[in-house]
């Protein structure tokens, strides 16, 4: 089931709870929809929201959560 | 970095007049997104340094062969991510790379130094470039965010964990030598993180990109963000080929150590015919720009080498290390030693290298690998915004890889963009009430134009005069930048009319910005009135003629009278500016403007159209840059 996962950054609506109460949010999200899914980090400053690891099947069930904005797969840059 | 300083017209002397803004430097905090760090280089000694900023909020993290006690007065903080990276690739390879900030690559320490490295004197790498080497703004503090791993790969998951890292911990200005070109800005983790820095006051400048010169090639294109061109130095170092028929040709040095050649005439042989190399010189094709030549032909050490390009015939040739005496010419001079060498029956050859030459001119040159516009994703408006050196730079290096030595010399625009990083860092201690946009306005509108023989500046890939797609607003000229009379500000509203104006659902303007903001249906937003300091018409065949663009410019340079001047290249553009006189009696006063471009609109589908428009008190150059393109 790793094997199938992959990174996403996950974009939410919340706005209006502690960074405490939104962690904790972040994590029962993920816990909701996997039993095994992982929560690499939950952002702060730069985003409201967190990245993660899921499956396919994950995104989709995620993805049509109440406060989910997008769930947007991982990119990789280089150093140029 | 030696040379650059001088070249910038910063001075080289650190304890000297020509650092006289740089005063409160050592209050500002730059933020590297990178590789990671040697924090034993003396780049990063504090000698001389005070107490950290009460603002900082970060920490130096334990990890392998990183100890807390690594940090210092300059280096005050660095942290590593490696989740998503390890997450993506598996866990890393302990014996390649550090668990830790410590730099595995070289590069993160090259461009950290560049930014804001000590004072280093007798600096070079292998006798070349020899001098002081320093960061723009040597004052300064650093912090190395590490999200870069082997191979020079960076996660979206672990850059934007550095980036909210950074905030959090107060940085002042944010450097990011990385790219991915062509993201919409709702999938950028970069465009993302760096809105929500700016917001914060955080300057943000990024490498544009190395893809050039092929067109719309940029990358980090988002408005808020400050994308860096790399142009070249007037430093070079010279070889010169001597062949058997007594024909010779200029080429560069690669960088080796010890002696040159013998004095005597060598056999010189083609690679691509495999033929033994011993006690002799190897021509080999250079087919693709890799900042990497390759070594060792057949197992077997040549006696020297001599690398032919056979892509574009620019004469920007790039150094890098090398293990034998080598040199590299361009695609001309290449044919015509290929061409003796395969007609010749007993073709011989030698190499004279000429150490390191300052004053070449023309310089700088648009590097023939910077990325291009137009704008991929925003073609209305214009990038790059600037360039910087970014061709054979020394600045720092780690102890585990490649040559032997404290510093080396890369090349790439990650190299330019920490140059802009550290003019905005000298900037923000000169001007702490500066925004982020209004730091890279002074940049922009202060920029060069034209080399140091007083011509237009080249683009390296085609020997001719550079546009705004290559060089944006010109080369960065920082003393100028410290007043530059008038500035084009922004803010987070300004900002968010852009998105608007760029059709972004409301959905996607709350990823983008994390405000729930709703355009208004009733409003026309358009993005020829984002305030920005340079202009990019975007003309559409059979569309109407006249194209109107708003800007409003603030006086950071007290009373005056500024008169506007409009340059244009061709006929078929009239650009006409009201009112073409602006009176400010006081500093921070407001005033707009209006700039109409009136286009013959049939224009072939392609054609670009280059001007710029001025405005001057007598004492101060505001300059913009005018691209137009007809699709």
């Amino acid at each position: 089931a790793f094997s199938e996962r992959s990174s996403y950054v996950v974009h939410t609506a919340v706005t209006t709870m502690t960074s405490a109460e939104k962690f904790k949010w972040y994590e029962s999200s993920v816990k909701s929809i996997s039993a095994s899914g992982e929560v690499l980090y939950k952002y702060n400053h730069a985003i409201n929201g967190f990245s993660a690891r899921l499956t396919p099947e994950e995104v989709e069930l995620l993805s049509g959560k109440p406060g989910i904005l997008a769930v947007v797969p991982e990119v990789v840059y280089k150093l140029e | 970095t030696t040379r650059t300083p001088t070249f910038l017209g910063l001075g080289d002397n650190v304890d000297g007049e020509d650092l006289r803004h740089n005063g409160s430097a050592s209050d500002v905090i730059v933020g590297v997104i990178d590789s990671g760090i040697w924090p034993e280089s003396k780049s990063f000694n504090d000698i001389g340094f005070g107490p950290v900023p009460i603002s900082w909020k970060g920490e130096c993290e334990e990890g392998m062969n990183f100890t807390a006690s690594l940090c210092n007065r300059k280096l005050i903080g660095a942290r590593f991510f490696l989740k998503g990276f390890e997450a993506e690739m598996g866990p890393i390879n302990q014996s390649d790379d550090f668990r830790s900030p410590r730099d595995s690559l070289g590069h993160g320490t090259h461009t950290s130094s560049i930014a804001a490295g000590s004072a280093v004197k007798e600096a070079a790498f292998l006798g070349y470039a020899a001098g002081v080497a320093r960061g723009m703004a040597p004052l300064a503090r650093i912090a190395m965010y590490k999200a870069c791993w082997l191979g020079g790969f960076c996660v979206s998951s672990d850059v934007l964990a550095a980036i909210d890292k950074a905030m959090e911990d107060n940085v002042n200005i944010l450097s990011l030598s990385l790219a991915l070109n062509r993201l919409d800005y709702d999938k950028d983790s970069i465009a993302i993180g760096a809105l929500a820095a700016t917001e914060h006051g955080v300057f943000v400048a990024a490498a544009g990109g190395n893809d050039g010169p092929t067109s719309s090639s940029l990358a980090n294109v988002a408005p808020w963000l400050t994308t860096v061109g790399a142009g070249t130095l007037d430093r070079k170092f010279p070889a010169t080929i001597i062949l058997g028929n007594g024909k010779v040709f200029p080429g560069e040095s690669l960088l080796f150590q010890g002696n040159g050649l013998p004095d005597e005439m060598l056999p010189i042989v083609y690679h691509r015919f495999g033929k033994e190399v011993e006690g002799s010189i190897v021509l080999d094709d250079l087919r693709f720009y890799d900042n990497e030549v390759r070594q060792s032909k057949n197992g077997k050490e040549p006696l020297g080498m001599i690398y032919a390009n056979m892509v574009f015939d620019g004469t920007e040739l790039v150094a890098t290390y090398a293990q034998s005496p080598s040199a590299v010419v361009g695609k001309e001079i290449g044919d015509e030693i290929r061409h003796y060498v395969i007609t010749e029956s007993n073709p011989t050859a030698t190499i004279k290298f000429n150490g390191t030459v300052i004053g070449y001119k023309p310089s700088p040159m648009v590097a023939g690998f910077s990325s291009r516009g137009p704008n991929s994703i925003t073609p209305e408006i214009l990038k790059p915004d600037l360039i910087a050196p970014g061709v054979n730079i020394l600045a720092a290096w780690i102890g585990v890889k490649g040559p032997d030595s404290e510093f080396n010399i890369k090349s790439g625009t990650s190299m330019a963009c920490p140059h802009v990083s550290g003019i905005a860092a000298l900037l923000k201690a000169a001007h702490p009430e500066w925004s982020p946009a209004a730091i890279r306005s002074a940049m922009m509108t202060t920029a060069k134009t034209s080399s140091n023989d007083g011509k237009p500046i080249l683009d390296s890939a085609t020997g001719k005069p550079s546009t705004p797609f290559a060089h944006g607003a010109g080369q960065v000229s920082p003393v100028s930048a410290f007043k530059p009379g008038l500035i084009y500000d922004l803010t987070a509203m300004d900002y968010l009319h852009f998105l608007c104006a760029s059709n972004y659902t409301s959905s996607q303007i709350k990823i983008i910005t994390r405000i729930e903001f709703s355009c208004d249906r009733s409003k026309e937003y358009r993005i020829s009135e984002l305030n920005y300091p340079s202009f990019a018409v975007t003309i559409n065949r059979g569309g109407g003629g006249a194209y109107t663009y708003t800007r409003i410019v603030t006086s950071v340079g007290g009373a005056g009278t500024y008169t506007v001047k409009v340059m244009s290249d061709v006929k078929a553009v009239n650009i006409s500016v009201e009112p073409a006189v602006l009176d400010f009696n006081n500093v921070n006063e407001k005033r707009s403007y209006s700039v109409i471009f009136t286009v013959n609109p049939s224009m072939p589908s392609g054609t670009n159209s280059f001007g710029s428009i001025e405005w001057s008190d007598g004492k101060h150059l505001v300059r913009s840059p005018v691209a137009l393109t007809w699709t």
